[in-house]
């Protein structure tokens, strides 16, 4: 199928199970296509894209968010991370007003497996070397998403390290990581991790230190090092 | 083309290596 087909069949009102095959076929497409599928596909099927999350969002939530509307949720997160493997993709996502705030609205700890994808996309558009910040435009939307939801903005993160599975663990630690190791000042840094450590960071370290994983083993020593390096500095 | 794919792949790998972090540092 071509990318316009794809744009046409997504202004349906596709739903359940027929909005999940064509987001599978979708994601496959976008990702073994050349650059310029995913050029056709542009502003207009992100939008498209976005648009369905939104509303999948919006919807009452599923018992156990086992549902199907969950599952159309992560192939849209997996279809942006195919989309923005590329840099017309990834400007397109950057320079969409609802990308970075839907993404962070799909941090939810209930749904460990996408989470773990959202926080490691989040992570990547963090440390993207660009004048627009977007590290700060990421604390941003997660402060106003707190903020709506009446929580510690870092609150989902840490529930994130609460759950079981070691990947999400990594996850949330690469995005605190890039969080933090991308803001300039100092004083700015260091506040960062204190409010983390008050909200729970501190115990839970002790607890995560002893998991034989490298990926998180990663992620802890960058965490480590980097408030060190702080505190020397300060 | 081919120049312009694995962008998200290449961050992804330099988040989780922990490169990303270290080559700030230095």
């Amino acid at each position: 199928r071509s990318a316009l087909m794809y744009i046409q069949e997504l202004k349906t009102d596709l739903r359940d199970a027929q909005l999940l095959t064509c987001l599978e076929s979708l994601r496959v497409s976008l990702n073994n296509n050349p650059v310029s599928w995913v050029q056709t596909f542009g502003a207009e099927g992100l939008a498209l894209l976005l648009a369905f999350l939104r509303k999948l969002q919006d919807e009452k939530e599923e018992p156990l968010y086992a549902g199907i509307g969950v599952k159309c949720q992560h192939e849209i997160i997996r279809c942006l991370k195919a989309f923005m493997n590329n840099k017309h993709g990834l400007k397109a996502m950057l320079t969409s007003e609802e990308g970075i705030p839907l993404l962070v609205r799909s941090i939810n700890p209930k749904v460990p497996h996408m989470m773990v994808d959202v926080v490691k996309l989040l992570s990547a558009i963090c440390i993207l070397e660009h004048p627009g910040n977007y590290h700060e435009r990421v604390l941003e939307c997660i402060t106003e998403q707190a903020e709506e939801q009446e929580i510690e903005r870092f609150q989902p993160l840490l529930s994130g390290m609460h759950k079981n599975s070691i990947t999400l663990k990594a996850g949330c630690m690469q995005l605190i990581n890039a969080l933090i190791s991308r803001v300039e000042e100092l004083d700015f840094r260091i506040h960062l991790r204190s409010e983390l450590m008050r909200l729970g960071l501190k115990d839970l370290l002790k607890e995560v230190r002893s998991i034989e994983n490298e990926e998180l083993k990663v992620q802890l020593q960058v965490f480590e090092e980097q408030a060190d390096e702080d505190s020397e500095d300060l | 083309e081919n120049d312009e794919t694995g962008v998200m792949d290449c961050l992804l790998e330099a988040l989780q290596s922990g490169a990303a972090f270290r080559d700030r540092r230095k």
